[in-house]
């Protein structure tokens, strides 16, 4: 179903530094129920890659949905696919629309 | 709308 979000972009994220390189806020039963990317630091792999932007609010990864999900099970997702030596990148389906 | 302003505002996390 994440492939039919209107106006959602994929963006692989390529691990080419030691962090990702975000913050992001928001979840479920928040005001913004779907985390959003708030910083992308300098030198992170996030910035790296150069497709993330503030403000682009983060529908799924690796194919996981963060619909429902509360901030901090969002963020441990994100930490794992990270984390995880599996894969040399994250699949990011973002969207510009809140 | 207006359940939508009782909900708290979210933490941050730097991933």
């Amino acid at each position: 179903p994440g492939l039919l979000e209107p106006m959602s972009t994929l963006v692989r994220v390529p691990k080419s530094a030691n962090t990702l390189g975000i913050a992001i806020e928001g979840g479920a039963n928040t005001r913004q129920p779907l985390p959003r990317i708030v910083t992308i630091q300098r030198g992170g792999s996030a910035h790296n890659c150069g497709q993330l932007k503030v403000g682009q609010v983060i529908l799924e990864v690796n194919g996981i949905s963060l619909r429902g999900r509360e901030h901090r099970e969002a963020a441990c997702l994100i930490a794992e696919a990270f984390k995880t030596k599996e894969k040399e990148y994250i699949d990011f389906l973002i969207t510009e629309f809140n | 709308r207006e359940k939508r302003l009782t909900l708290p505002p979210s933490e941050i996390t730097l991933l």
